[in-house]
């Protein structure tokens, strides 16, 4: 095939009561098979409407907040694909994994293929040195099941994000399936943000679609779900099929669609308790698309021109704890430079109007980033500031009211790992009104 | 140019190389 309809599902998911003392795994079933009633619908919407694969999202099946014991009773024994199974046909082959019956029953009965997160546990010995006390190791886990519902894939999740009930596997599993629509690769929420598996899986083994079932909470300016996930595909010139959970008060909202040049579809919602299921038609092998991106050179613009000169009003802002250095636009229009350490950042921008109340920056960062200090992030961002005080420029702002008729944004990156991010006014993308240039300038068309 | 108003418009870059060497797996930053 060379197009192929894909379906993500943003699932709110039917949590657990707290509780410090396990549930049953009768009342743990119980709870799963709720959330599987309602994920059952959106797979067969899925194949009904012709999608060949639908996504559905990490911790859909009973949510999140467990201690290494009270997640047990959810998990089962996940065998390794090669073994060849299809628990709709074989049910009893593997002990007692009624989950993974009925995932495979849906991928098999509705003849679609089927992604979905539980948890796997794998007993350990007791002269195994890092072997947990309960005599297990825990996984957040994906699990692939094709139109035969036969278990083709299996990923553990390797960077987890303050998920103490869960072991971190040994290495970064790079984890492929194929299809007659393409090559997958898949991994999960925060694995997105490292090179191993994300990037790895891209460039070395070329798969043309990655996807990512996440628990994502938004932060913003930089790491909502949407402009972030519709940036990595663009960036990486990739499909990435991204199913989120939906809590609006975790900020957890934004699945998406996205080809390598554009959005084809994406969801945020803050104002319900719904879910939502996206369809777009996607092509299976990117790379020989007529739409495919060419490469960029990042800092090629950036370190061939001379740079603007640098504003006498450079000051400090935080986003999160990052300390950015920013210059104001003080001018409806203008050419700007920040540099932070080697970076510099250019900007050229015509605004169709300033608005009196609003005040925007532009801001440079290149260091590692949060409290622990483990990612080196570079980041060029132009964003509107919460107020007119410039001290809050870099504070979360949802809406904005200032159009610009040009931008030009560039910089003098060190990496070639670059995702061009573009969110508009009340949290919403801009497919096809921005493009990149192949000598790094993130610009608007027309 | 843009028909809506614009929130940011970033270049965000992932510099893997100079990652702490903690970065490869343990639990993860929440911040």
């Amino acid at each position: 095939l060379d197009t192929f309809i894909a379906a993500v599902y943003e699932h709110a998911v039917i949590l657990p009561e707290k509780t410090e003392t396990p549930v049953s795994q009768d009342n743990a079933l119980l709870l799963m098979n709720k959330n599987i009633d309602i994920l059952e619908k959106a797979i067969k919407q899925a194949a009904q409407q012709g999608a060949e694969i639908i996504v559905t999202p990490e911790d859909a099946l009973y949510g999140w907040s467990f201690t290494r014991e009270t997640i047990f009773p959810y998990l089962e024994d996940i065998p390794d694909p090669r073994v060849n199974w299809i628990p709709c046909q074989d049910p009893h082959k593997f002990g007692h994994t009624p989950v993974q019956v009925r995932l495979s029953c849906l991928a098999k009965d509705n003849s679609i293929y089927v992604l979905a997160n539980i948890g796997d546990k794998k007993p350990c010995k007791s002269n195994d040195p890092t072997c947990p006390s309960n005599g297990y190791y825990q996984y957040n886990t994906n699990v692939v099941y094709d139109k035969k519902g036969q278990l083709v894939a299996r990923y553990h999740k390797y960077h987890l994000y303050s998920e103490p009930q869960f072991d971190v596997p040994e290495k970064p599993e790079l984890v492929t399936f194929n299809t007659n629509f393409g090559k997958f690769g898949i991994f999960t929420c925060f694995d997105i943000l490292f090179h191993d598996p994300a990037v790895k899986l891209v460039k070395d083994f070329r798969v043309d679609t990655i996807l990512l079932p996440t628990a994502w909470m938004n932060v913003l300016p930089l790491l909502t779900a949407i402009e972030f996930h519709s940036a990595w595909a663009m960036g990486m010139r990739v499909n990435l099929l991204v199913a989120n959970t939906h809590h609006v008060r975790l900020n957890m909202t934004g699945s998406g669609i996205y080809a390598p040049h554009s959005p084809k579809a994406y969801h945020y919602d803050m104002d319900t308790e719904l879910g939502k299921i996206l369809f777009s038609k996607v092509d299976s092998h990117p790379r020989s698309s007529p739409d495919f991106p060419a490469a960029v050179n990042w800092a090629d613009y950036a370190t061939t021109i001379k740079p603007f000169p640098v504003q006498k009003g450079t000051f400090k802002g935080f986003i999160s704890r990052d300390a950015f250095n920013f210059t104001e636009l003080s001018a409806s229009a203008g050419d700007l430079t920040v540099c932070q350490k080697d970076l510099c950042c250019h900007l050229s921008y015509e605004m169709s109007r300033k608005e009196e109340n609003e005040v925007y920056a532009l801001g440079a960062f290149s260091g590692l980033h949060g409290r622990r200090g483990r990612e080196y992030w570079q980041v060029c961002t132009m964003l509107k500031c919460r107020t007119t005080d410039v001290t809050t420029c870099g504070q979360p702002v949802e809406t904005a009211l200032t159009r610009f008729n040009v931008f030009s944004l560039s910089g003098t990156f060190g990496t070639e790992y670059v995702f061009p991010e573009v969110l508009l006014t009340k949290i919403r993308l801009s497919p096809g009104k921005f493009e990149v240039l192949k000598d790094g300038r993130l610009v608007n068309k027309n | 140019g843009m028909s809506e108003p614009i929130l940011t418009v970033s270049l965000f870059g992932r510099w893997y190389a100079k990652d702490a060497h903690s970065a490869s797996g343990g639990i993860g930053n929440l911040e």
